[in-house]
């Protein structure tokens, strides 16, 4: 029906329009789904449940759109060019990696060609190499204290494996040096066998 | 300080402050939250046991312990804004769900969308005051997102004007609401509506549960825990199972739809209208989805800048394992997600607000749009959260496995939202409905508005005509 957009995969207003008009797409291949089904005389109910794949992929694709439009959208809001930089990346990275994963919609929509599914993916290592340097900045700035995450992993100091042990020795199981099962079961099979 | 990590932090190339300002709406709001979670991480009552080590019945209680001295600490430091409450709650409880959760999450809000004005003053006062300590009784036994399946019967009777209140089966029996068990004295319960020999459909009414003095269930009332859950272990979610139980007439939600002394049923402007709380909270579910994976992330991030396993290069000291590629795949897109999640969770949460204050204007215009959008935000997010804090879990290796690291805790009390408030395949159905019907409009040259508004750009767009 439409003809394909020309999509840059390096650009999100881009990207957006590609996840806008995949959704357009699923939403029309839904709706015929459900027409086709229809037109089996089945009734309005059967159809429905005929075409609930292709109806939930319709809505999935609907939301898909909305996250990345939303994303994008938010950049605009950005004035500092270090966080605009970094945020981006981030966008980027969802959008393209969508991509990827969902390639066969964007091919059989006729959005993107092959070889762009190609270069997305590639861009997708490239990107993952370019948030590495930030990676750790970025899960900081969700500022999660100590205290909300409860993690010894997940400690702001990194002070990973003493905390761990310390956290092992509060297990119940080792408030005594020999445990009562040793003596109600083990050592009675002992003396059975 | 782990020197891997500050190496990390040292070579960041922006500041984490001035991020943390755009999620959080301003550095005003920063600084708040961070008073305030100060405040509570500073008060000694705050130091809890630790939960890994204790039995259900233990952590039940610990976490009834735990809500009251919450609500005592609110008042003493005169948190009363509702976003506050919500920041001050989050901090208190931590990662766990407490014992009261629905009493905030659910009973207020329905008493304040769905009751009328006397109804409001009647019952928020002595819930504001956890005299009334309630609960949301929707989902049966045999019954979940299909709501108009519900089995639970309210009959009006005019010559007492009150409801008689009936599970009538056995998969009538109310099942799975938090705090139901053992918390509440009243819940407000979803039932079909029988008035002068017909069903009008499901609407609210507050049934009281409890004697108000003993905590005793009342007579007709049969109410108790289901048991053992895959997470959940602090909230006492429960079973209801009423037999000709008989409320006020003054006892059915009548903000919109309204039953005369007489049975006369007065309909709502919208059938929908009784579901509004579902719909908050799928709202709200959205942000939670991004948090959930925000903290996953966090967690799963900095083990993996601490953590040096194996070699990349022959000879060489074993890396951080957040430099291997594979390692990166998996967590990248998942903080990405998260941040994206925010964002969507910041629209949802506002979008809401101004389209239930439409409603209160009395245009209900919108509420078809909000409807979809909750929820097929709220089941694109959640599956796309749960699946991701799975991700992040196994990413941390062996350690991950350990309830020490937070990653188990985190999931199992996450994933529910992929089954409660509409399970997610039947919201992105509700979703479609929508979809179809704004599609079907705007082939029909008919202007769609909101987020669907692509469909009248692309029917529009078909129109033109074409290059050969």
């Amino acid at each position: 029906s439409s003809r394909p957009t020309v999509v840059n995969i390096s650009d999100l207003s881009s990207l957006v329009e590609a996840y806008k008009l995949r959704a357009a797409k699923l939403v029309e291949m839904a709706a015929r789904s459900l027409q086709g089904e229809l037109q089996r005389r089945k009734s309005k109910e059967e159809a429905w449940n005929g075409a609930a794949i292709d109806l939930v992929r319709a809505s999935d694709a609907h939301c898909h759109y909305v996250v990345v439009k939303l994303f994008t959208a938010k950049l605009g809001e950005v004035g500092d060019t270090a966080v605009h930089s970094v945020l981006g990346s981030l966008a980027l990275l969802y959008a393209l990696h969508g991509i990827t994963v969902h390639s066969g919609d964007f091919l059989q929509a006729g959005l993107l060609s092959v070889p762009q599914v190609a270069q997305a993916s590639q861009q997708v290592k490239e990107l993952l190499a370019q948030i590495r340097v930030n990676a750790v900045a970025l899960a900081d700035a969700f500022d999660y204290r100590d205290e909300m995450l409860n993690s010894v992993l997940g400690r702001y100091d990194g002070n990973v494996y003493e905390n761990m042990f310390e956290w092992a020795k509060k297990s119940p199981l080792n408030s005594e040096q020999v445990h009562e099962s040793y003596h109600k079961y083990l050592k009675p099979l002992h003396s059975k066998l | 300080m782990n020197p891997d990590l500050r190496k990390e932090r040292d070579n960041a190339t922006f500041k984490t402050d001035l991020l943390t300002y755009i999620l959080d709406g301003g550095a005003e709001k920063t600084q708040r939250r961070r008073e305030i979670e100060s405040l509570v991480i500073s008060d000694p009552d705050f130091q809890h046991v630790d939960l890994n080590f204790l039995s259900r019945s233990e952590r039940y209680a610990a976490a009834v312990k735990r809500s009251a001295q919450m609500i005592v600490k609110m008042r003493e430091h005169g948190i009363s804004d509702p976003e506050e409450i919500y920041c001050y709650k989050r901090i208190w409880n931590g990662r766990e769900h407490e014992a009261l959760g629905l009493h905030y999450a659910m009973f207020l809000p329905t008493l304040q969308k769905l009751g009328d004005p006397a109804q409001q003053e009647k019952w928020i006062p002595p819930a504001k005051t956890f005299k009334v300590l309630g609960t949301y009784a929707q989902t049966e036994l045999g019954h979940g997102t299909h709501i108009r399946a519900l089995e639970t019967t309210a009959t009006y009777d005019p010559s007492t004007q009150e409801f008689v209140l009936n599970s009538p089966t056995v998969s009538s029996i109310k099942w799975w609401p938090g705090g139901l068990g053992k918390t509440s004295n009243h819940a407000i319960v979803l039932a079909q509506l029988y008035t002068q020999g017909h069903c009008h459909g499901l609407h609210a009414f507050i049934v009281p549960i409890r004697n108000m003095s003993t905590h005793e269930p009342l007579p007709g009332v049969v109410v108790g825990d289901i048991g053992p859950k895959f997470g959940f272990d602090e909230v006492d979610n429960g079973y209801l199972k009423l037999d000709n139980v008989r409320i006020p007439r003054e006892n059915m939600l009548m903000k919109y739809a309204k039953v005369e002394p007489d049975g006369t049923y007065v309909k709502p402007p919208s059938d929908k209208l009784t579901y509004g709380t579902m719909v908050f909270i799928r709202s709200m579910i959205v942000g939670e989805s991004a948090r959930a994976l925000a903290k996953a992330c966090t967690i799963a991030i900095r083990y993996s800048a601490v953590r040096r396993q194996s070699e990349l290069r022959p000879g060489e000291p074993e890396p951080q394992i957040l430099d291997y590629q594979t390692q990166q795949y998996k967590l990248f897109p998942l903080l990405a997600t998260a941040y994206a999640f925010h964002f969507v969770g910041q629209y949802m949460s506002q979008t809401y607000h101004r389209i239930t204050g439409d409603i209160d204007q009395g245009d209900f215009s919108q509420l078809p749009e909000l409807h979809a959008l909750s929820a097929g935000l709220k089941a694109f997010t959640t599956w796309a959260a749960s699946a991701g804090i799975e991700v992040c879990r196994m990413a941390c290796g062996g350690h991950g496995y350990s309830r020490c690291s937070s990653l188990p805790d985190i999931y199992v009390t996450f994933t529910p939202t992929c089954t409660y408030e509409g399970e997610n395949t039947v919201m992105m159905l509700q979703t479609a409905r929508y979809l179809v019907k704004s599609y079907t409009q705007a082939s029909a040259g008919e202007q769609v508005g909101g987020t669907v508004s692509y469909l009248s750009e692309m029917s529009q767009r078909r129109l033109q005509p074409q290059q050969v």
